[in-house]
């Protein structure tokens, strides 16, 4: 659901944002 | 550099999300949720410039969308106090973090 | 929403200041600073993918920059082996936070 992160896995807390009224935001890997 | 990369790191470092951030007349207000799998707050913390006192920190729970089987193992974890809205000088900020994140670690064995 | 604003709250409430945040062929890296006034650590925290091990994480001090009454304080807070390389799994991130703030809150008096 692109909510986890290759390095870090799930994140639950990121997935309380709807808790604030909004949907958890995707983690984008900028290029480096 | 990605904001989410910086917050996926803090939530994994600190135990701590940061959902968003934003300004209104009243202060500079961040969405929050701190825990872990032992529990979790939401929270809304406020920083509020004040010339004479410096800056003050409001801290308010957001407990509406928490269940009750949640609510009941947050009352065994943390103060009665901190399901209040608070609010203490930006020095104690520190405290109220670490005093959140022993409660938040605490096991608590569902009763029923 | 900026990202030094949600880089603010986190040192503020969690003493941690993430400075740079980039990527590289061995992995995702944090140049990080954390403590208060009692001591500082720098350090790089590197999160590199391992698909048998899950993701590594790597601790390296920077202490080339810091000057010899830093480090005397340094080395009465934190134990040695905080002052070379360390790799742990992603799980042991948080005791790690936890392990170098306790350490960095130590008060030192000054020997001379």
């Amino acid at each position: 659901d692109g909510l986890s992160s290759p390095y870090f896995g799930d994140s639950p807390l990121k997935r309380r944002a709807p808790s604030f009224g909004y949907k958890p935001r995707e983690t984008v890997f900028s290029p480096t | 550099e990605s904001m989410e990369l910086v917050k996926d790191l803090f939530e994994h470092l600190c135990g701590v999300r940061v959902h968003k951030c934003y300004e209104d007349d009243a202060g500079l207000w961040f969405d929050t949720s701190q825990g872990s799998r032992n529990g979790i707050m939401d929270y809304k913390l406020g920083f509020v410039r004040s010339d004479e006192a410096g800056t003050e920190v409001v801290y308010i729970p957001l407990l509406k969308q928490r269940s009750s089987d949640e609510l009941k193992i947050l009352q065994q974890q943390i103060p009665s106090y901190m399901f209040d809205t608070l609010s203490f000088p930006l020095k104690s900020l520190p405290q109220f973090y670490s005093k959140m994140a022993r409660c938040l670690g605490k096991e608590v064995r569902d009763r029923d």
